[in-house]
């Protein structure tokens, strides 16, 4: 990617001591399960790794159009499974699909180099966005194993290739994929990742792009890294000026020939050149071309892809498209590379547009495209699209657990598909910009790979524990981070414990650490049954009758509490390690609850004089007034701090 | 009616394998599915993240293969997507 490194702090000197002295840190293999690998690309460049690490069990599998050759010292395995896809949707139809792991689709070859590309100077997609594209682990290899295809990623082939990945030996893994919600048992995703973390493997997953509905995660097993997605601070702006001398901003990729600046092009509505009930949405065979012919078309979005849109206005005879966030989508702009001159605009700035359309008899306008702007502020502000809490699946932990870059990221793509992954998109580009919190995912799998790198004897809780717990909620000026769908402060629904910072994430001086005992604890907790519990751990494992498990006693680095309807008080034990070399004292403090609570930390001073010594602390949630109505929610903040580090965690507290 | 065949995930209890069939867990989990499906062929044998195998069946011999010894759980197939 470019940017994100330097937005994430990764280019400074603390990055050149911390992670990229590669011959003093462990080898380090993040293994991707997505669409593949466009092996040929820059990004997957070799030079300077050392020999593949002798304990690597994993495989380049030959298949048509992918031979030995295409992997090398970077990319060391690159695996395909297919049996479980075949066997519901029939056999690959060969002239669109590669029976092989090489990615016809983009995506796989986007997270994968997200994660881990090499430094490719001079990268753009069409000259926006440019910079030397990286990886943010660009020294860790990789492995990439296809499990989705046109048709989508089937649990069977995911388990199998979870299975053949562990074997492998790969330290991350990175899973930018879902299935909705459902209990983990029966999610595959959570069933493979259970054995991994057993294994010391680090789990990152999206959180998915259901946003902003409440509840609309998935991937939220707590042995799972749960990630959103923000944006950085860059953007790709266009002027929509109008005829009455009025100018919008908005957002946009398109590279092809422009349009003069001034607003001399007709201007209309796609509600009013349709015969269709969803006509304004523009989809397929919808516009009447004599309406549109010549025309600047203004289209709702909704159900179709964005980029299809524009190409529905080009086929019906527009000259360009301004495409209108729906309420939904608020003011967030995502950057497409349309075929036709096309930009996006909020929900509030189309309604104006819009009212300038039904208010003149030949509105007009023009589309002017200004590049790439950096330096944005504020940012990051959670994505629209980047889905929230509460976790309906374990009301008890909080989730997502944090958010990375996900919003117009630039990354490495299939030398087979165009940059809108439409059919008619004949362009060619090894990079595109996407958006989604598949982009988030392995951001965050990639920081982990550093971390583990450098810290090998971390625990994947461990990894997961120093990425939230340095993650930063407000800015700069110390104004909450910001939620584009409301323009408000995000709360830990939609952020977690923050954004990532890896640079802190380094050194976070205490961590909360946790190991498959635990996890299975809390499986007891949810009241598995030992038919359950036995298939996901694969192991002979009852809960025992003599005690009381409950979800909250996951050592998690973030609080969920929910009261009962008397009110009344609340308990909860969490124990820290110390993870640095000197010892230190670290101060409890609680900050952001609003309402008749109570809270107290025992003890709130924690002293620690060795690496490895663990102390453990209470924090009792005690309602204090009956204000608070069944339902209602508040947040805040537990950080320990001993002048150097800060320890931060999210609460989150519920009637 | 001819039932239609799905996809499912079948989780066995490795510890509850026979003796008979000691380090000859394939055979195992093939003789399983043979108990229920004369025509049920294994697609992936699981053995690292998970123990056990994914079969197509129809949804009768899913419910059947439940009662087969050392079976824990009988998955159907689950459609995950990009995001």
């Amino acid at each position: 990617t470019t940017r994100t490194p330097e937005f994430l702090g990764l280019m400074g000197e603390e990055e050149r001591d911390y992670f990229l002295q590669s011959n003093k840190k462990a080898d380090v293999v993040v293994g991707v399960l997505d669409t593949g690998v466009w092996p040929e690309l820059k990004s997957y460049d070799d030079e300077g790794f050392g020999p593949v690490p002798s304990t690597w069990k994993g495989i380049c599998q030959v298949s048509k159009g992918f031979n030995a050759s295409s992997c090398n010292r970077k990319l060391i395995g690159a695996r395909f499974f297919s049996k479980g896809y075949e066997a519901s949707m029939g056999m690959i139809d060969d002239s669109k699909e590669e029976r092989s792991p090489r990615d016809v689709d983009g995506h796989g070859s986007h997270t994968s180099t997200t994660a881990t590309g090499s430094l490719v100077p001079g990268a753009s997609l069409f000259g926006f966005a440019p910079g030397t594209a990286r990886g943010m682990a660009p020294r860790a290899r990789v492995a990439v194993y296809k499990v989705c295809w046109t048709g989508g990623c089937f649990s069977s082939d995911i388990l199998a290739a979870l299975d053949k990945a562990v074997n492998d030996g790969v330290n991350v893994l990175s899973l930018s994929l879902g299935g909705g919600q459902s209990d983990y048992y029966k999610d595959t995703v959570a069933v493979g990742s259970f054995a991994a973390i057993e294994k010391g493997i680090f789990v990152s997953c999206s959180a998915g792009n259901a946003g902003p509905a409440p509840g609309s995660m998935s991937n939220v097993a707590p042995w799972i890294a749960t990630v959103g997605a923000g944006t950085i601070d860059r953007d790709f702006p266009v002027f929509i000026v109008l005829g009455n001398g009025k100018n919008y901003s908005g957002s946009s990729l398109y590279s092809g020939k422009k349009l003069v600046d001034t607003p001399k092009y007709d201007f209309i509505y796609a509600g009013n050149a349709t015969n269709a009930t969803n006509g304004n949405l523009c989809m397929a065979g919808t516009l009447i071309p004599e309406k549109v012919a010549g025309k600047i078309v203004l289209c709702d979005r909704g159900i179709s892809a964005r980029v299809k849109k524009g190409q529905v206005v080009k086929d019906a005879g527009g000259i360009g498209m301004v495409l209108a966030n729906s309420v939904k989508n608020g003011e967030e702009l995502v950057g497409d590379a349309h075929l036709l001159p096309g930009a996006a605009v909020g929900a509030k700035t189309g309604d104006l547009i819009k009212a300038y359309i039904f208010s003149v008899p030949n509105p007009k306008a023009t589309i002017i495209f200004r590049g790439t702007e950096v330096g944005i502020s504020p940012s990051p502000v959670v994505a629209a699209f980047s889905s929230r809490g509460p976790n309906v699946i374990t009301s008890g932990i909080l989730k997502p657990d944090l958010i990375a870059p996900g919003v117009n990221i630039l990354a490495g793509w299939s030398g087979v598909m165009g940059p809108t992954g439409l059919s008619t998109d004949t362009r060619r580009t090894p990079f595109n910009i996407i958006s989604g919190t598949s982009m988030s995912c392995p951001h965050v799998s990639g920081l982990a790979a550093l971390l583990k790198s450098a810290h090998p004897d971390w625990s994947p809780a461990a990894i997961k524990s120093a990425l939230m717990t340095t993650a930063y909620n407000t800015y700069k000026s110390g104004t909450g981070i910001l939620a584009v769908d409301t323009g408000k402060t995000a709360t830990p629904y939609d952020i977690g414990s923050g954004h990532a910072h890896p640079i802190r994430a380094m050194n976070p001086g205490l961590i909360y650490d946790m190991g498959v005992e635990d996890y299975l604890n809390f499986l007891c907790a949810l009241n598995y049954t030992e038919l359950q519990i036995t298939a996901m751990s694969r192991r002979n494992f009852t809960c025992s009758n003599k005690k009381t498990y409950s979800v909250s006693d996951l050592n998690y680095p973030s609080f969920t509490v929910e009261f009962p309807k008397t009110g009344g008080n609340v308990k909860q034990m969490r124990t820290v390690t110390n993870v640095e070399s000197t010892g230190g004292t670290y101060k409890a403090a609680v900050t952001g609850l609003k309402g008749k609570v109570n809270v107290v930390v025992e003890p709130s001073e924690l002293k620690f004089v060795k690496v490895g010594e663990k102390k453990s602390y209470t924090v009792s949630f005690t309602v204090t007034g009956n204000e608070k109505t069944s339902g209602s929610t508040s947040f805040g903040r537990l950080e320990w701090s001993d002048g150097n580090h800060v320890v931060g965690s999210p609460i989150s507290l519920t009637w | 009616v001819e039932e239609e065949r799905k996809t499912y995930i079948v989780h066995l209890a490795k510890h509850e394998i026979p003796a008979v069939y000691k380090g000859l867990h394939l055979d195992w989990y093939q003789t399983s599915l043979q108990s229920v499906s004369e025509s049920a062929e294994i697609l992936y044998a699981y053995d690292t993240v998970a123990h056990g195998f994914s079969t197509r069946m129809t949804p009768s011999e899913a419910e059947a293969l439940l009662a087969v010894n050392g079976v824990l759980q009988v998955t159907p197939e689950t459609r995950y997507h990009l995001h």
